[in-house]
Protein backbone atom coordinates (compact mmCIF):
# COMPACT_ATOMS: atom_id res chain seq x y z
CA UNK A 1 0.00 0.00 0.00
CA UNK A 2 1.41 3.93 -0.46
CA UNK A 3 1.29 3.72 3.07
CA UNK A 4 4.06 1.06 3.50
CA UNK A 5 5.39 1.45 0.58
CA UNK A 6 6.45 5.74 1.94
CA UNK A 7 8.21 4.27 5.05
CA UNK A 8 10.70 2.79 3.10
CA UNK A 9 12.17 6.56 1.93
CA UNK A 10 14.48 7.80 5.10
CA UNK B 1 15.66 1.21 -4.57
CA UNK B 2 16.79 3.29 -7.19
CA UNK B 3 20.21 5.38 -7.77
CA UNK B 4 18.87 8.59 -6.81
CA UNK B 5 17.58 7.99 -3.93
CA UNK B 6 20.54 6.21 -2.82
CA UNK B 7 22.87 8.85 -4.06
CA UNK B 8 20.21 11.04 -2.31
CA UNK B 9 20.62 9.35 1.45
CA UNK B 10 24.51 9.06 0.81
CA UNK B 11 24.43 12.93 0.19
CA UNK B 12 22.53 13.13 3.21
CA UNK B 13 24.95 10.90 4.77
CA UNK B 14 27.84 13.12 4.03
CA UNK B 15 26.04 16.54 4.94
CA UNK B 16 25.50 15.32 8.24
CA UNK B 17 29.07 14.15 8.77
CA UNK B 18 31.02 16.92 7.38
CA UNK B 19 29.76 19.53 9.71
CA UNK B 20 30.07 16.65 12.23
CA UNK B 21 33.69 16.34 11.43
CA UNK B 22 34.25 20.33 10.94
CA UNK B 23 33.11 21.07 14.60
CA UNK B 24 34.89 18.77 15.97
CA UNK B 25 38.44 19.07 14.03
CA UNK B 26 38.61 22.73 14.67
CA UNK B 27 36.99 22.27 17.99
CA UNK B 28 33.91 25.24 16.95
CA UNK B 29 30.62 25.64 15.75
CA UNK B 30 31.53 29.29 14.97
CA UNK B 31 29.32 30.24 12.24
CA UNK B 32 26.87 27.01 12.27
CA UNK B 33 22.77 27.70 13.80
CA UNK B 34 21.88 25.45 16.96
CA UNK B 35 18.57 26.66 15.79
CA UNK B 36 18.65 24.61 12.75
CA UNK B 37 20.54 21.71 13.94
CA UNK B 38 18.12 21.21 17.10
CA UNK B 39 14.88 21.03 14.27
CA UNK B 40 17.03 18.49 12.20
CA UNK B 41 17.14 16.35 15.07
CA UNK B 42 13.66 17.02 15.64
CA UNK B 43 12.79 15.96 12.23
CA UNK B 44 14.91 12.90 12.63
CA UNK B 45 12.77 11.98 15.93
CA UNK B 46 9.64 12.17 15.27
CA UNK B 47 9.80 10.63 11.90
CA UNK B 48 12.01 7.87 13.12
CA UNK B 49 9.74 6.71 15.55
CA UNK B 50 8.98 4.17 13.65
CA UNK B 51 11.99 2.04 14.11
CA UNK B 52 10.35 0.84 17.17
CA UNK B 53 6.98 0.01 15.26
CA UNK B 54 7.94 -1.57 11.30
CA UNK B 55 10.97 -2.90 10.47
CA UNK B 56 12.18 -2.25 6.83
CA UNK B 57 15.40 -3.37 6.10
CA UNK B 58 18.66 -3.35 7.91
CA UNK B 59 19.64 -0.28 5.37
CA UNK B 60 16.92 1.52 6.70
CA UNK B 61 17.27 0.58 9.99
CA UNK B 62 20.97 1.80 10.37
CA UNK B 63 20.55 4.67 8.00
CA UNK B 64 18.05 5.96 10.36
CA UNK B 65 20.26 5.55 13.93
CA UNK B 66 23.22 6.92 12.30
CA UNK B 67 20.94 9.99 11.12
CA UNK B 68 19.76 10.21 14.70
CA UNK B 69 22.87 9.67 16.56
CA UNK B 70 25.17 12.27 14.48
CA UNK B 71 22.34 14.77 14.56
CA UNK B 72 22.17 14.36 18.51
CA UNK B 73 25.67 14.55 18.88
CA UNK B 74 25.63 17.72 16.62
CA UNK B 75 23.52 19.45 19.24
CA UNK B 76 25.51 18.33 21.94
CA UNK B 77 28.79 20.01 20.36
CA UNK B 78 26.70 23.08 19.53
CA UNK B 79 25.33 23.63 22.92
CA UNK B 80 27.39 22.08 25.53
CA UNK B 81 30.84 20.77 24.21
CA UNK B 82 31.90 23.83 22.00
CA UNK B 83 29.08 26.27 23.43
CA UNK B 84 31.93 28.98 24.11
CA UNK B 85 32.21 29.08 19.77
CA UNK B 86 28.11 29.31 19.25
CA UNK B 87 27.48 32.22 17.65
CA UNK B 88 24.13 32.65 19.47
CA UNK B 89 24.32 36.34 18.44
CA UNK B 90 23.98 35.51 15.12
CA UNK B 91 21.41 33.08 15.28
CA UNK B 92 18.33 35.23 15.91
CA UNK B 93 15.95 33.29 13.86
CA UNK B 94 12.58 32.89 15.62
CA UNK B 95 12.52 28.83 15.51
CA UNK B 96 8.57 29.15 16.80
CA UNK B 97 7.68 31.18 14.03
CA UNK B 98 8.25 27.54 12.28
CA UNK B 99 7.85 25.18 14.70
CA UNK B 100 4.14 26.26 15.40
CA UNK B 101 2.65 26.73 11.72
CA UNK B 102 4.50 23.24 11.15
CA UNK B 103 2.60 21.85 13.96
CA UNK B 104 -0.40 23.14 12.81
CA UNK B 105 -0.09 22.35 9.37
CA UNK B 106 0.64 18.65 10.32
CA UNK B 107 -3.12 18.59 12.08
CA UNK B 108 -4.62 19.85 9.20
CA UNK B 109 -2.91 18.05 6.32
CA UNK B 110 -1.88 14.54 6.44
CA UNK B 111 -2.55 11.53 5.23
CA UNK B 112 -3.72 9.61 8.44
CA UNK B 113 -5.18 11.10 11.58
CA UNK B 114 -3.38 9.05 14.05
CA UNK B 115 -0.43 10.15 16.21
CA UNK B 116 2.58 8.42 14.62
CA UNK B 117 1.09 9.34 11.50
CA UNK B 118 1.02 13.10 12.37
CA UNK B 119 4.39 13.07 13.71
CA UNK B 120 5.94 11.56 10.37
CA UNK B 121 4.13 14.41 8.33
CA UNK B 122 4.85 16.97 10.88
CA UNK B 123 8.35 16.04 10.31
CA UNK B 124 8.32 16.10 6.69
CA UNK B 125 6.86 20.00 7.04
CA UNK B 126 9.50 21.11 9.44
CA UNK B 127 12.37 19.90 7.39
CA UNK B 128 11.04 21.48 4.56
CA UNK B 129 11.88 24.71 6.55
CA UNK B 130 14.68 23.74 9.00
CA UNK B 131 17.82 25.27 7.08
CA UNK B 132 15.76 28.84 7.47
CA UNK B 133 17.67 29.73 10.26
CA UNK B 134 21.28 28.70 8.88
CA UNK B 135 20.43 30.51 5.82
CA UNK B 136 19.06 33.86 7.61
CA UNK B 137 22.56 33.84 9.93
CA UNK B 138 24.50 33.44 6.06
CA UNK B 139 22.42 36.29 5.46
CA UNK B 140 22.98 38.29 8.65
CA UNK B 141 26.85 37.85 8.95
CA UNK B 142 27.07 38.21 4.97
CA UNK B 143 29.64 35.01 4.87
CA UNK B 144 29.92 31.46 5.30
CA UNK B 145 32.83 29.11 5.56
CA UNK B 146 33.62 27.18 2.50
CA UNK B 147 33.34 23.64 4.64
CA UNK B 148 29.57 25.27 6.05
CA UNK B 149 28.90 25.86 2.37
CA UNK B 150 29.94 22.05 0.90
CA UNK B 151 27.80 20.81 3.49
CA UNK B 152 24.97 22.93 2.88
CA UNK B 153 25.60 22.34 -0.89
CA UNK B 154 24.72 18.27 0.24
CA UNK B 155 22.18 18.88 2.34
CA UNK B 156 20.51 20.74 -0.70
CA UNK B 157 21.10 17.92 -2.94
CA UNK B 158 19.75 15.01 -0.61
CA UNK B 159 16.33 16.98 -1.68
CA UNK B 160 16.59 17.47 -4.87
CA UNK B 161 17.76 13.96 -5.84
CA UNK B 162 14.58 12.43 -3.35
CA UNK B 163 12.64 14.49 -6.35
CA UNK B 164 13.97 13.07 -9.23
CA UNK B 165 13.78 9.43 -7.08
CA UNK B 166 9.87 10.37 -6.80
CA UNK B 167 9.77 11.14 -10.51
CA UNK B 168 11.42 7.74 -11.16
CA UNK B 169 8.82 6.17 -8.60
CA UNK B 170 6.26 7.62 -10.44
CA UNK B 171 6.82 6.28 -13.49
CA UNK B 172 7.94 2.80 -13.23
CA UNK B 173 6.02 1.93 -9.57
CA UNK B 174 3.24 4.16 -10.32
CA UNK B 175 4.18 5.45 -6.29
CA UNK B 176 3.75 9.11 -5.26
CA UNK B 177 2.90 10.93 -1.94
CA UNK B 178 1.89 14.29 -2.60
CA UNK B 179 3.01 15.46 1.46
CA UNK B 180 6.58 14.72 0.67
CA UNK B 181 6.57 15.74 -3.05
CA UNK B 182 4.99 19.16 -2.19
CA UNK B 183 7.38 19.93 1.15
CA UNK B 184 10.39 18.60 -0.95
CA UNK B 185 9.49 21.05 -3.62
CA UNK B 186 9.62 23.58 -1.08
CA UNK B 187 12.84 22.75 0.58
CA UNK B 188 14.63 22.60 -2.73
CA UNK B 189 13.43 26.04 -3.59
CA UNK B 190 14.73 27.17 -0.57
CA UNK B 191 18.53 26.44 -1.65
CA UNK B 192 18.10 27.48 -5.05
CA UNK B 193 19.89 31.07 -4.26
CA UNK B 194 22.52 29.00 -2.03
CA UNK B 195 22.56 26.74 -5.04
CA UNK B 196 23.83 29.53 -7.59
CA UNK B 197 26.05 31.47 -5.31
CA UNK B 198 27.82 27.65 -4.20
CA UNK B 199 28.39 27.26 -7.97
CA UNK B 200 29.17 30.76 -8.93
CA UNK B 201 31.57 31.46 -6.25
CA UNK B 202 32.57 28.88 -4.11
CA UNK B 203 33.32 26.08 -7.20
CA UNK B 204 35.21 29.23 -8.33
CA UNK B 205 37.49 28.87 -5.11
CA UNK B 206 36.04 32.32 -3.78
CA UNK B 207 34.69 32.42 -0.04
CA UNK B 208 30.99 32.24 0.14
CA UNK B 209 30.55 36.02 1.12
CA UNK B 210 27.37 38.55 0.40
CA UNK B 211 27.44 42.08 -0.65
CA UNK B 212 26.82 44.11 2.23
Amino acid sequence: SEQNTKKDEL
Amino acid sequence: MNVFRLTGDLSHLVAIILLLLKIWKTRSCAGISGKSQVMFALVFTTRYLDLFTNFISPYNSVMKVIYLGCSYATVYMIYMKFKASYDGNHDTFRAEFLIIPVGGLAFLVNHEFTPLEILWTFSIYLESVAILPQLFMITKTGEAETITTHYLFALGLYRALYLINWIWRYYFEGFFDLIAIVAGCVQTILYCDFFYLYITKVLHGKKLSLPA
